[in-house]
């Protein structure tokens, strides 16, 4: 919340657009301004009316430069955008930086995006250090526009909750050092980890003690969130993700042409198969292992087809690691497989488990 | 200057300063800090952006903390009022 605490003792707001970027058609602008007027009563007892004439309490305008608030703007890049707290005046007004470009779509910047963030500050929220939450102070799009739980705690602990018979609630960030932590797929890339959880990546790297998170997009923008799986194939640099019963191929940061395909067509699964849970692919044999439910199919990525004998029980193959795989890797030779809170490693010469340990042992907590 | 490492640029000076400035109150609040714990109003500043973002808070311009300063952003401060 901002200093002070700072409110609109009248929920019932009046909103007014003073003037238009060039960068988008004015029914597109009016658009994106409604959709974030919309986002927040959505979880709020506010309500927002747009007028067109003489003083509204929220005064959104595109201005560059030095623009007389004694907070001048900068130039393409950096600082995008501010909003002032509610107030009489300047208060609750919106500027946005005219010489940035405002899109709406994923190129930089998404008008819809920066004005729920700044609308935030005009109803009196402050910055959060929440990555996942739209009070976050830097700009990052992840596709969709939405309040997280922490967005929508904010506002409910200035206006009170919304009339709407159902509460919403919004997503929650994952903690990397959450000891309940599960997550929804795991692949090497490049000699790294990452690992996949709801909208966000969490990595570690040998330089810097802290696990990275942020959000998928970031490096993949057109992948969905929610994925289910993932495997590397090392020696093609290559990554394929799946959910559901498509999968998409990406070398880097690039989704290869082509892609989403069907996994019935690529892997040949029957059609009874909707979605695959992990996937790993062994480097010194080729082979790649699918665990779907309570089996798992074996496919061969020279022959490109998948070996006969599958599916099996996975307790089978893998004896000890229960009935159902979320994740797995392979590092150093070793598969480790998560399933909840527990991960396992398991040597695939023995068929033994090695060590059980937390799912987020990797992240140095 | 908090005792960056050699190779921080001229420019990566600036781009601390301004953006401690802009959203950590550098300005308004160097006497006040400076004063209190007869610190470095800057490093003070700087671990409390680092602290802010998730950072390993070092009171030095790292590598992790300028990326971070140079993504683009809101103009509101972290840490203090905008009216």
């Amino acid at each position: 919340l901002t200093q002070g605490s700072p409110r609109w003792e009248d929920t019932h707001l009046t909103y007014r657009i003073e003037n238009y970027t060039p960068d988008l058609s004015r029914a597109a602008v009016d658009h994106a301004i409604e959709k974030a007027f919309q986002l927040w009563s959505s979880v709020s007892p506010l309500t927002f009316t747009k007028v067109s004439e003489s003083q509204a309490d929220i005064m959104i305008s595109f201005v560059r430069g030095d623009h007389r608030d004694n907070s001048p703007f900068d130039g393409p890049g950096g600082n995008l955008a501010h909003a002032f707290q509610p107030g009489p005046h300047i208060g609750g007004d919106i500027h946005f930086d005219e010489d940035e470009r405002w899109t709406n779509n994923f190129r930089d910047y998404n008008l819809y995006r920066v004005a729920a963030h700044e609308l935030g500050h005009s109803l009196g929220l402050a910055h959060s250090t929440d990555i996942g939450a739209l009070m976050y102070p830097n700009y990052i799009f992840s596709g969709d526009v939405q309040l997280s739980q922490d967005d929508i705690s904010g506002i409910q602990a200035i206006y009170g909750p919304s009339q709407n018979p159902t509460q919403p609630i919004g997503p929650q960030t994952p903690q990397v050092c959450d000891s309940k932590l599960t997550f929804d797929a795991i692949t090497t890339i490049r000699g790294e980890l990452m690992f996949f959880k709801d909208r966000f990546y969490m990595r570690t790297n040998p330089f810097y003690p802290e696990a990275e998170l942020n959000f998928i997009s970031v490096f993949w923008p057109h992948l969905p969130n929610g994925l289910q799986a993932a495997y590397e194939v090392a020696d093609r640099d290559e990554v394929r993700f799946f959910k559901g019963n498509k999968y998409w191929a990406v070398k880097g940061q690039d989704v290869l042409y082509g892609y989403p395909k069907y996994i019935y067509r690529s892997f040949g699964f029957p059609r009874t198969v909707k979605n695959i849970d992990a996937a790993v692919s062994d480097e010194d044999t080729g082979k790649t292992y699918f665990f779907v439910a309570n089996k798992c199919w074996r496919y061969d990525e020279y022959k490109q087809s998948m070996d006969a004998g599958y599916p099996k029980m996975i307790a089978e193959d893998f004896p000890g690691i229960g009935s159902k795989v979320d994740a797995v890797f392979q590092k150093d030779g070793f598969f480790y497989f998560f399933h909840g809170k527990r991960q396992y490693k398991f040597d695939t010469k023995t068929k033994r488990i090695l060590t059980l340990q937390k799912a987020n042992s990797w992240f140095n907590c | 200057f908090p005792a960056a490492t050699s190779e921080t640029q001229e420019q990566d000076v600036e781009t601390v300063q301004k953006y401690l400035e802009n959203y950590y109150n550098l300005k308004n609040d160097a006497k006040q800090v400076e004063r209190q714990r007869n610190n470095d109003p800057v490093v003070e500043k700087l671990k409390q952006m680092q602290k802010f973002f998730g950072l390993k808070v070092t009171g030095k311009p790292d590598a992790e903390t300028l990326n971070v300063m140079k993504q683009p952003r809101c103009g509101v401060p972290d840490m203090a009022q905008f009216v």
